[in-house]
């Protein structure tokens, strides 16, 4: 058995929008990417900004969002320095 | 699809006919009302047209397979700019590749207005919006100082007509076939011949991939495991290096696949470990008709030994795609920046040599090299095809 250590990721899932999602339509897998930086690196964000920046967000303040996108969460692992969402489409 | 929230950054990064620009105005939005990061394009934070004033910004993706499909404005590239260009101001954008073949776009902003940025203004950190209708972008007037160029590096993968038995791992029919078998395994191991997806002990593999409780997981999720360990996905990072990694799957009903992997940084050669998150992202579509692969990372190449050539050949492996791009962005003061690394000659002549491998990826001719030089990131588009 496998023993993770304190600083683990640890995962959140999504229930109501994981258990039943249906793919059958799906066929355009090129993605479209988005690289938005605010500072040049965590180190270094501007005063006024909340201690952890972007990560300080409630996850569900990216839900509307993300519903523009035609988007929603299936899962979330939190990390110190990233925190990576699983989506759908 | 998938999405990196970084504090002073973030990734997303979408497939189908996903309106992704769409979101934009209101990621800026709550970069500033939430996250409090400076704005200039309005008076104040009340303003619901309140965006942050982002340093850099970053948009691509490789031609699609069926853009007349496409929604709003990722009908076209045209379409794409004139969006991101009512948007911003400095923004550049490019078509790299063959335009008779697989291409790759790119829109980016330039930092360069960051020497003359605005007056900041007395009673707000907002400006009057008549002085600015766009989103400036690179300003480090509320930083102060000058943008550093971290160790930032990205290494994306897009892989075409996938070979069909590789590509048949990420149905449900099958994912669900080797769960069982995998299951089988163990519970004849055990004495027990249940057939459940969901472990009922919630243990983890030697390997770190858990195979959950039915109350923690869902079967997506639980077959996103299975697949990733069984296609040999979570062998690129695996914990035996990368103790802390951690991969969230999915594998789509009635096929398809998503995972993203959070790497933690591990310690540098003094010890220090350097505060940088590092993540990869898959995503597969597995129809013979658009089949599609796209792998994409910021762990640093040359981290724990292994070239940059050597994740390629490992990622191509699973897929073993007929044809493949490879971008590869890297800021160019990574080498003299990287946490506990020297810019001395020996790395240089150590990069060079990683470079140079990658032209030589195992089953594969190298058709296309094109490199941009842009301010302060160096671009190198690489495509293969299958020889």
């Amino acid at each position: 058995t496998f023993s993770p250590s304190e600083g683990t990721p640890y995962l959140t899932i999504n229930h109501d929008v994981a258990a039943d999602l249906d793919s059958t339509n799906a066929f355009e897998g090129p993605e479209k990417l988005l690289e938005v930086w605010f500072a040049p690196s965590a180190k270094a964000l501007p005063a006024g900004v909340k201690e952890g920046g972007l990560k300080a967000v409630n996850p569900d303040s990216w839900t509307p969002m993300l519903d523009l996108v035609h988007c929603k969460v299936l899962s979330i692992i939190n990390s110190e320095n990233v925190d990576s969402y699983l989506l759908s489409e | 699809s998938s999405m990196f929230v970084f504090p002073h950054k973030i990734i997303l990064k979408t497939c189908g006919t996903t309106t992704l620009l769409l979101g934009l105005d209101l990621m800026l939005r709550i970069a500033a009302v939430e996250a409090g990061f400076p704005f200039h394009n309005v008076a104040s934070l009340e303003d619901p047209k309140v965006a942050a004033t982002p340093l850099r910004v970053f948009y691509s993706r490789k031609n699609f397979l069926f853009p007349q499909k496409q929604r709003g404005p990722h009908k076209s590239w045209r379409d794409e700019v004139t969006f991101l260009d009512n948007m911003f101001e400095n923004g550049s954008a490019y078509m790299v590749g063959k335009m008779n073949g697989d291409h790759w776009y790119l829109y980016i902003t330039s930092p360069t207005s960051s020497l003359t940025p605005p007056r900041t203004p007395t009673s707000s950190r907002g400006v009057s919006p008549s002085r600015r209708s766009k989103i400036p972008t690179g300003i480090v007037a509320p930083f102060g100082g000058v943008i550093e160029n971290n160790a930032d590096e990205t290494l994306e993968i897009l892989m075409t007509d996938l070979d069909p038995e590789n590509a048949k791992k990420f149905y449900l029919e099958e994912a669900t076939a080797i769960a069982k078998e995998k299951l089988f395994s163990k519970s004849e191991a055990n004495g027990d011949a249940s057939f459940d997806v969901f472990s009922s002990s919630g243990d983890c593999d030697a390997d770190g991939q858990a195979i959950l409780p039915e109350a923690l997981t869902t079967e997506g999720h639980a077959l996103g495991t299975v697949v990733s360990e069984a296609c040999g996905l979570s062998a690129v990072y695996p914990t035996s290096t990368y103790p802390d990694a951690r991969i969230d799957a999915y594998q789509f009903s009635p096929c398809g696949f998503s995972a993203n992997g959070v790497v933690p940084p591990v310690a540098g050669a003094d010890g220090t470990i350097p505060k940088s998150g590092h993540y990869f992202t898959v995503h597969v579509t597995p129809e013979p008709q658009c089949s599609f692969a796209s792998f994409e990372t910021n762990v640093p190449g040359g981290q724990n030994g292994r070239q940059t050539a050597e994740v390629i050949e490992q990622v191509v492996n699973i897929f073993r795609p007929g044809r493949f791009s490879v971008t590869l962005f890297e800021a160019k003061g990574a080498l003299a920046t990287t946490p506990g690394e020297d810019a001395d000659d020996s790395r240089r002549s150590w990069g060079a040599a990683a470079k140079q491998r990658m032209e030589r990826i195992n089953g594969y001719r190298r058709v296309d090299r094109i490199v941009h030089d842009f301010e302060d990131y160096d671009l190198v588009f690489r495509y293969y095809e299958r020889e």
